[in-house]
């Protein structure tokens, strides 16, 4: 995935029998940002993989107030980026799950 | 370690907690 300076991981074991599944952001790289981000602390959210996208939760990132509105296509790209991966692995994992 | 938390009016939960001092890039 492209260094976006925001780093998406998985907050919790992933076995793809779930379609929320937990996730952790935080900024690597602030430099990267337009806005100066709230706080450098790692949030971590539920995403459903099925019913929400990526554009959701940033929105809702920056209606909270932990980045600035300019950068919520960086969120976003970095949330669908770690999300792609993870339908990836499932596809080849668990396929019978899907 | 000091956790806080956020709830979107939608009613997504977002917890903050400090990032391992490990995976913060050194700028």
């Amino acid at each position: 995935a492209e260094d976006t300076g925001v780093r998406v991981e998985l907050a919790e074991e992933d076995h793809g029998r779930k379609s929320s599944i937990a996730l952790r952001l935080w900024v690597e790289d602030p430099k990267k940002l337009k806005g100066k981000p709230k706080d450098n602390g790692a949030i971590e959210f539920t995403f459903d993989l099925e019913k929400e996208t990526p554009d959701d939760v940033a929105q809702e990132m920056i209606e909270s107030g932990f980045f600035h509105e300019s950068d919520v296509k960086i969120v976003a790209k970095s949330i669908r980026d770690r999300v792609a991966l993870i339908q990836w692995r499932r596809e080849r994992i668990w396929p019978i799950v899907q | 370690n000091s956790l806080t938390q956020v709830v979107h009016s939608a009613g997504r939960r977002f917890i903050v907690s400090p990032v391992p001092e490990s995976r913060l890039r050194e700028s």
